[in-house]
């Protein structure tokens, strides 16, 4: 028997929003220590990690490690259904193929359940070694947003620059070039406003922008965003869900030919 | 011009 409930839909909506446009479908993976989803968009040029704690839960139970293959697209459906501020309980029995998700309104009056067929996916799982990264950055995750969003007008791929004075995001194509760079924060007031840098080594490397905006439909779940690059390898861009968790974004760099 | 790599090639296989 699994069974996982949340007080509040928001957060399971907002967590389908960001990762919807990169993934078809997943795998979730459930133990008694949480959920996970891992998978790679179509291309194999990102990937997605989600990771849910069980404790942070408001109820858990599993009793036999799962494995439920989803369509993220019907799961966003189903998920619309509930309000805001509905609990929802996601159930499922041992070796079922289907899966239930029940919204329960605050004054407990409205009760729905959606039952979803679940799918047998043959997904991959990569190892993702452990890395000391030359560069994190951490930053307004509206602000990367804008960036990205900005940049993406003037080229498919952007060039991010960290060394220690700062972050410079660059793009250039036949329009003509942007450049955005951003100082460390001097003075922290507002932790949430606070561009830092933590740098080992300066590093500088080449990302497409669609994946860089896909990865910002995680913005309305953190307000900051920490992004670790280290020379060729995959960057990091890292989403905060409260207490829940936390979703990364590996994302391959592109290299000149 | 620089080319798109894939995230396969930094991460095994599981």
């Amino acid at each position: 028997m699994f069974e996982a409930r949340l007080m509040n839909a928001t957060i399971l909506k907002k967590i389908l929003d960001a990762v919807k446009d990169l993934l078809n479908e997943g795998t979730f993976d459930c133990s008694d220590s949480g959920i996970q989803l891992q998978a790679m968009d179509n291309s194999h040029v990102s990937l997605v990690s989600l990771t849910l704690r069980s404790d942070s839960f408001d109820k858990f139970r599993c009793d036999r490690n799962l494995s439920m293959g989803m369509n993220l697209g019907t799961m966003a459906k189903i998920l619309k259904c509930a309000n805001n501020d509905d609990t929802v309980t996601i159930k499922a029995q041992d070796n079922a193929d289907t899966v239930t998700f029940m919204f329960e309104s605050q004054n407990h009056e409205k009760v729905s359940d959606y039952e979803m067929k679940l799918m047998n996916l043959d997904q991959e799982h990569l190892g993702i070694p452990d890395t000391d990264y030359s560069c994190v950055v951490r930053m307004p995750s509206m602000e990367f947003a804008r960036i990205c969003r900005d940049l993406a007008q003037f080229s498919e791929s952007m060039v991010i620059c960290c060394t220690k004075e700062g972050v410079k995001f660059s793009a250039s194509g036949d329009l003509g070039s942007a450049n955005v760079k951003l100082a460390q924060t001097s003075n922290v007031d507002k932790e949430e406003e606070a561009v830092i840098i933590e740098m080992q080594e300066p590093v500088t490397l080449t990302f497409a922008c669609r994946y860089l905006n896909a990865f910002t439909k995680a913005t309305p779940l953190c307000n900051q965003v920490q992004l670790s690059m280290s020379a060729d390898v995959p960057l990091v861009v890292e989403y905060r869900i409260s207490d829940l968790g936390h979703i990364r974004y590996y994302l391959a760099p592109k290299i000149e030919e | 011009m620089s080319k798109q790599t894939s995230i396969e090639n930094y991460f095994n296989k599981a």
